[in-house]
């Protein structure tokens, strides 16, 4: 038996804003520790993870582990139906469920609206993460800052150079019609109402696709803060972390390299 | 030029 209640719809409305944009279906692996997926979009550029861990329900129970085939369009369909106050259960047979069940209720508990999702047999990669990356460079913005520099930049072109220098980052774009580029110094009082952090081992400069920048700003509501972590040659690290260790958003995306 | 590169170039299956 799997049984997961959310007090509020609003959590995995935003999450799934977050990821249905870049993945089409996945499944979603329940386990007693909770709720996560990953997957990558289809040209494999970048690869999505997400977790919603057991303490971010109001109930919880997952007697053996169990995997959800969920088209992302179809969830997202009978979520519009929960209003953002209302509580979400999800419910499932742990024994080849071919559908799920979800059940939203209001506030005063007198509208209770059940829904049956049929599940699908997904045949997927799962792709081996390396754990505690050794990042040459980390920055920590406010998620609104990060919205704005990347849904600016990516209108001029798709190619992003992000630099990371001591308290310094650079992002540049060039494009068609001409090109351009922010500075994001480190703030300097630890009061600052929206800090910037950098801390750099080695300075760090790479190349990225505007458009999957742009995309990631689709999980700005999930957080107030957002992560960037650069390793020279591998793919960027974005995190968006859901309030009280609830849970997270995780992209990473393959970088553009000079042939 | 710049060529864009894959995600499963980076990590490997499990």
């Amino acid at each position: 038996m799997f049984e997961a209640k959310l007090t509020e719809s609003t959590t995995i409305k935003r999450v799934l804003d977050a990821i249905k944009d870049l993945i089409q279906q996945a499944n979603f692996d329940c386990s007693a520790d909770g709720l996560s997926l990953q997957a990558m979009d289809t040209p494999h550029v970048c690869l999505t993870t997400m977790t919603l861990r057991s303490q971010a329900f109001e109930v919880y129970r997952c007697d053996r582990p169990l995997s959800m085939g969920i088209n992302l369009s179809s969830i997202s369909k009978i979520l519009k139906c929960a209003a953002s106050k209302d509580s979400v259960k999800i419910v499932a047979d742990d024994e080849g469920a071919d559908c799920a069940e979800f059940i939203f209720e209001n506030e005063s508990a007198d509208r209770i609206a059940h829904f049956e999702l049929k599940l699908m047999d997904i045949d997927s990669e799962h792709l081996s993460i390396p754990e505690d990356s050794d990042y040459q460079a980390i920055i920590s913005m406010p998620s609104a800052e990060y919205r704005r520099i990347f849904s600016d930049l990516s209108i001029i072109g798709d190619t992003i150079t992000i630099e990371i220098n001591k308290n310094t980052a650079c992002f540049s774009v060039e494009g068609d019609i001409g090109n351009g580029s922010l500075n994001l110094a480190q703030t300097d009082s630890a009061d600052e109402k929206n800090p910037v952090t950098i801390n750099v081992k080695e300075p760090v400069k790479m190349t990225f696709p505007g458009k999957y920048l742009n995309t990631f700003t689709k999980a700005v509501p999930i957080s107030e803060f957002v992560t960037l972590c650069l390793t020279d040659g591998n793919p960027l690290a974005i995190e968006f972390s859901l309030p009280d260790e609830a849970g997270f958003v995780r992209y990473f995306l393959a970088p553009k390299i000079d042939q | 030029g710049v060529q864009q590169t894959r995600i499963d170039e980076f990590f490997k299956p499990h």
